[in-house]
């Protein structure tokens, strides 16, 4: 299957 | 108190007509640098970062750092009421619920005041390092719309794959699949149409092209796109704003598992 990453998964939050 | 007078405003409308199908609502943050905006999509799958520089502003004031929360459908559709060839002002006071958009014709006959009310966002700010990418691609932004584009008809993904030999744009769908490849052309007459390919290493990795599509949208904004492309990270596609800053676009890879 294809899986969507997304942003937080290569992203820090501040 | 904030007084920023853009005297190419169209660059303004053509900035939120490149973001407003992406995202909703957005804080626009003011400081003494420069006019910008991080924002997610809802599905946190694409990214844009907006910079216009203070000094690409024939004036600019800005005497603390402000953040202004605006619906950007509501943005969009004040500033399609200034003219092509209008000045754009936009203002704000210290603890304001509203900023004001003055459009100034540019023979200053016409001079209009839109109010609009603003809103306060709770958006998530991501911290995006500066990163090497395997390999960064730039080319005529017309072309990689048209590619886009022509793609989204056959299938729902492009794969984009750089080597030695070029940059390949690949789908397939239901009624079959598709492969565009350019290769480096230096030779042209100008140097916008010009396809770039700078290759650290080989990379090859799959997004939606719904997004991509969206992206494109800021086409009218840069003669060229700029394409960061590397394995463990998204993809940044760059439109640069003449003289001023830029749209950037990130958007995460769809990944095989």
């Amino acid at each position: 299957s294809v899986l969507q990453k997304s942003m937080f998964d290569f992203y820090q939050e501040y | 108190m904030l007084e920023l007078r853009l005297v190419q405003g169209s660059l303004l409308k053509k900035v939120l007509e490149a973001i407003k199908d992406l995202v909703n609502d957005a804080n626009f943050d003011c400081s003494s640098s420069g006019f910008s905006l991080q924002a997610m999509d809802s599905s946190h799958v694409a990214l844009v970062a907006l910079l216009l520089r203070a000094e690409g502003f024939e004036h600019y004031r800005c005497d603390r750092n402000t953040s202004m929360g605006m619906n950007l459908g509501n943005m969009s559709k004040m500033l399609k009421c200034a003219g092509n060839d209008d000045i754009i002002t936009i203002k704000g006071d210290d603890g304001s619920d509203t900023v004001t958009f003055m459009f100034e014709s540019p023979t200053q006959d016409k001079i209009a005041d839109f109010e609009m009310k603003l809103m306060d966002i709770d958006s998530e700010h991501l911290g995006i390092p500066e990163a090497e990418y395997q390999a960064i691609v730039t080319m005529p932004s017309s072309e990689f719309a048209r590619i886009c584009k022509d793609l989204a008809s056959i299938g729902d993904t492009v794969v984009i794959s750089v080597t030695k030999e070029g940059v390949k744009f690949s789908t397939r769908g239901d009624i079959g699949t598709a492969n565009i490849v350019l290769r480096q052309n230096t030779t042209v007459d100008k140097p916008e149409d010009a396809t770039v390919i700078e290759m650290n290493e080989p990379v090859s990795l799959t997004f939606a092209l719904r997004y991509m599509n969206s992206f494109t949208k800021a086409t009218s904004l840069s003669n060229t796109v700029k394409i960061s492309l590397s394995s463990e990270l998204p993809v940044v596609v760059e439109y640069k704003i003449a003289e001023m800053g830029y749209v950037r676009f990130y958007l995460a890879p769809k990944i095989e598992e």
